[in-house]
This record gives structure tokens, sequence and C-alpha cells, in this order.
């Protein structure tokens, strides 16, 4: 039971 | 004007090819300083970026800052339509700006001409880590042989392709997999005498879930190189990194899976 993280979610532009 | 000079087999086509059934579009910024490629799979749980300077890149010419969308399939396909000894050169006009010409000349001066139109990228969301940002984030590092890094990814992938897990401490680092009927374990210890083919270098153990097929896709771009270096985070994605030529380099990124 693990959630997927995305890269957008430590990447993204601020 | 940009004028990239390609090779069947170098790097750059090594990376289109690796990442042909993950991502559609390579978004290519050129400058006179080289060239720097970003793809990020449909899924967004991977990211691979070639960093290629200048100096690395016989034959290469930009006179200004190019910022373009290459799709993956048609390039692939035409660079595998030509011949291993065809000189084969990318090149973005002031006139054509919008398209690309891969232009192929064989030996014997015969030309063949593949003519596309650039695709828009979308990648200006992203921005990946500087040295600073994966000095700061990144607990633990291991430097290994690439052929070495292949075949554990590839095992790890044949045997489990949803679920595989990289735990790192200062005397080993593991690789799992949990496939359907079993799982798999691979353990390798840190020898004292020899650290210049197998190093690990961590401030504190860490362990890190990810999805073990995107990594094997990536592997077989890192034979590029004779070693790798993962980065491995506890709250960031797990970074694989290879050099190429003198300063050039590939990293990858993959995103992790976390406990609820």
């Amino acid at each position: 039971p693990c959630i997927q993280k995305r890269i957008i979610d430590y990447f993204s532009k601020k | 004007m940009l004028e990239l000079p390609l090779v069947k087999g170098d790097p750059f086509h090594h990376v289109m090819e690796a990442i042909l059934d993950l991502s559609d579009v390579a978004h290519v910024v050129c400058t006179t300083r080289g060239l720097n490629l970003l793809a990020v799979d449909t899924k967004h749980l991977a990211i691979v970026s070639l960093l290629f300077p200048a100096e690395d890149f016989k034959g290469y010419t930009c006179d200004e800052y190019i910022s373009i969308g290459i799709p993956i399939r048609d390039l692939v396909n035409a660079i595998r339509c030509g011949d291993d000894k065809d000189t084969i050169t990318l090149k973005v006009g002031e006139e054509n700006f919008g398209t690309i010409t891969l232009s192929f000349v064989s030996p014997e001066k015969n030309t063949v001409d593949y003519e596309f139109r650039l695709v828009d990228a979308k990648l200006e969301r992203f921005r990946l880590p500087d040295r600073h940002f994966l000095r700061s984030k990144y607990q633990g590092s291991v430097k290994m042989p690439s052929v070495e890094f292949r075949r554990i990814c590839k095992c790890l992938s044949n045997f489990g392709d949803e679920y595989g897990v990289i735990s790192v401490t200062d005397e080993d680092l593991t690789y799992f997999a949990k496939g359907t009927d079993g799982d798999v374990y691979v353990e390798y210890k840190q020898q004292e005498e020899d650290t210049t083919i197998f190093k690990i270098d961590v401030r504190e153990p860490v362990r890190l879930a990810f999805n073990p097929k995107y990594l094997n896709t990536f592997a077989k771009v890192f034979t590029l190189s004779g070693q790798v270096k993962l980065f491995l985070s506890k709250t960031h994605p797990l970074m694989v990194e290879c050099k190429i030529g003198q300063k050039g380099r590939i990293r990858c990124f993959v995103a992790p899976k976390v406990e609820p």
C-alpha cells in the first residue's frame, strides 16, 4: 500500500 | 543556427532509444556552451537529463540560445534507417525554425534528408537540482560499475516490475524486488581494501522504494560509462548519474513510492 509520487511533486518551479 | 553532429550509438542516440517507450518528446536546449536534453516519461514518474558541453561534441555549432521539442520516435526511426557509416547532422536553421532536418551523408556523398516538425516540450515547469541541492538533500551515494548496475536492474525488473527497494548503510548496499511468486534480494558489502570500483558514502542510512521498471530502462544508457553513481534521499527521488566524455553527464531521477 504505497503511494507513487511524481517527479513534478519535487522538481517543479515555484 | 544549430548543427548537431550525431553518430549511431552515441550518447544522444542512446538516450533517445532508451526513452522511446517512456516519452514522446525530448526537450533540447542548445547554447554556444553545449547541449542539454531533458525528457520526462508520460506518467511523470521519471526524468532523464543529458548534459553535453560543446568541447565534447566534435563539429557542434550553435550561435544562439535554441530551445526545441524533438519528437523522439521520429528521430529514432530516422536514425535507425541510416547506415552505420553515414555522417548524421541534426540542423535547425533560421529560415525553417519550427522544423528540424536530419541529414545523412554516406561515404560516397549520397544524401538523405528527413524533415519533421518540432513539438511543444512543455517542460518549463521542471527545475532539476544542482550540486548544492544534492549535497544538502541526499543522505547517501554509492559508486559502482555500470555493467553490474544494469545486471541488477534487469534482475529486479524481471522479478518484480512494480515494487523495488534500495537501502544503503555505511557497510552495505542492498536491492530488493517483490515479485508475484517470490522476492529477490541482492547485497553488496563495502570492501575496505578497494574503494575505486565500489564505494559507499552515507551520512545516515537510507531506504527508498521505487518502480524497478524505470531504473531498468535507464540502466542500459549508463553502460556508456564504466561507473554509475547513485544518490539516495529519504525525501527526494532516486538519482543515478554517469559521466560522458570529459565534462558531459547523464542523470536520471526516479520518483519514489512512499508509505501513506
